[in-house]
């Protein structure tokens, strides 16, 4: 923080690993 | 042609790199299972691309966000962060950003040569898994650092601890320096993984 840098991240949040192989397993 | 306007340009180039950049840091540091990917060709060399349409989703969502600030040269890092399961950074790719005074000027020729120092990027990150530590499973998170607070970005402050990285070993992949950009890739990885 501070010297006027700012770290931001999007509201939304990629898939999970998890997620992801559920979505392969699942085809 | 005339009144192209030059840091639109500059930002579509630079996004559209960014998204082939931060899919191949996906499959080459393993964060994704390697079967949603697809071998394509980007910059005369090939990439792995996601096919996952919610993960393509995400990169494209925050790409559309960190364009404008592209735009205006306010974007001073894109950060590609790897994290563990309990979300503690363990690597983080970092493309810093700088564009000179805005030029009246732009030629094809200025473009090619452009497209082939992106390409240089790209080769590099294809074999960064050569100097890097194996990442146990985790997610990933792309953030931005920026110099101003604007009131209208759509984004939120990113948590400490998503940030923090004790002692990381500094790895210099890249660095260009062009007529319209400046770019330096590095990677910062964390002692223990």
């Amino acid at each position: 923080g501070g010297g006027g840098a700012h770290i931001l991240k999007p509201l939304m949040s990629p898939p999970s690993r998890e997620e992801i192989l559920n979505t392969l397993l699942d085809l | 042609r005339q009144d192209l306007n030059f840091g639109q340009v500059v930002a579509d180039i630079l996004c559209e790199f960014l998204e082939v950049a931060i899919h191949l840091i996906l499959y080459v540091r393993e964060v994704y299972p390697s079967g949603i990917f697809q071998k394509r060709k980007k910059y005369n060399v090939p990439v792995q691309m996601s096919c996952h349409p919610e993960l393509n989703q995400y990169i494209q969502d925050t790409l559309h966000c960190v364009k404008p600030l592209i735009e205006k040269n306010e974007a001073e890092k894109v950060v590609v962060v790897i994290m563990d399961k309990e979300h503690h950074p363990v690597e983080r790719f970092v493309f810093e950003i700088s564009q000179p005074p805005l030029l009246s000027i732009s030629s094809d020729t200025l473009l090619s040569h452009v497209e082939q120092l992106l390409r240089a990027f790209i080769l590099k990150i294809s074999v960064c898994d050569a100097v890097l530590n194996n990442n146990p499973p985790g997610n990933i998170r792309v953030l931005l650092q920026k110099y101003t607070t604007n009131t209208d970005f759509p984004w939120i402050v990113a948590d400490e601890q998503e940030v923090h990285m004790q002692e990381p070993r500094l790895i210099p992949l890249k660095t260009m320096t062009s007529d319209i950009v400046k770019m330096q890739l590095y990677v910062e990885e964390r002692a223990q993984k």
